[in-house]
């Protein structure tokens, strides 16, 4: 464990309590897309059921059953509150998710990590990929609508900072553990490239408190 | 093989 990667699962874990808060707060689950948290529930299943067969450490066993019970937790909260918000987000939440699945399917078969075929990695590879890319419906939506609240807008920030640290671990882990995983590498930088523009209105607009409005 | 699996990130 380094600063870096307590940070990444400081802000993951940050990302999940902004989300709870915000349906919370507005009793409402408008301008959440309900297929990205259906595709991070679908993540965590595929890769941290391994927390029956592979132990790594209690803080590890901890992570992975609070990442799965917290994002099963808002699918369940999500479709209780379907009618106060999700109106309106059936005609906006309509990013194409089969096209992610399968092409995530696809890279996980071709090239298991560490070229290893064996079902539990090749289903942790089709995890890292498939995360890579599940935020795509909530930004094409937030693109759609144009505007969010702010507490919706600073989990977007947590969830996209959260791998962003990851990327700074596994650089780290490069040259002081001797430590590194090419799946893991190319999937973060992709997962945090997907999020450098709304990164930079981010900076622009709620960091000098101004609402959250796409230019 | 499954001894080869070895994640320990989360």
């Amino acid at each position: 464990m380094n600063i870096f990667r307590f940070l990444a699962d400081m802000s993951h874990v940050l990302s999940i309590l902004l989300l709870l808060q915000k349906i919370r707060s507005s009793n409402s689950v408008a301008g959440i897309s309900f297929k990205t948290q259906a595709l991070y529930a679908l993540v965590f299943v595929t890769r941290y059921l391994d927390v029956f067969i592979y132990f790594v450490s209690i803080y590890n066993t901890a992570m992975k059953i609070l990442f799965l019970g917290t994002s099963f937790y808002t699918l369940h909260v999500m479709y209780k509150k379907r009618d106060s918000g999700t109106i309106a987000a059936n005609t906006i939440d309509t990013f194409r998710v089969e096209f992610l699945l399968i092409g995530s399917l696809a890279l996980a078969l071709i090239f298991p990590s560490e070229r290893i075929y064996s079902v539990t990695n090749i289903l942790w590879t089709f995890s890292l990929w498939l995360e890579s890319v599940a935020i795509l419906p909530q930004l094409f939506m937030l693109q759609r609508t144009g505007q969010a609240e702010s507490l919706t807008v600073h989990y977007i920030f947590a969830l996209g900072l959260y791998r962003g640290f990851y990327v700074l671990n596994w650089i780290y882990r490069y040259y002081f553990d001797n430590w590194f995983s090419l799946t893991s590498f190319v999937t973060g930088i992709i997962q945090t490239a997907l999020y450098s523009d709304f990164f930079w209105v981010y900076y622009q607009k709620v960091l000098k408190g101004k609402k959250f409005e796409l230019p | 093989d499954e001894d080869d699996y070895d994640h320990d990130e989360l």
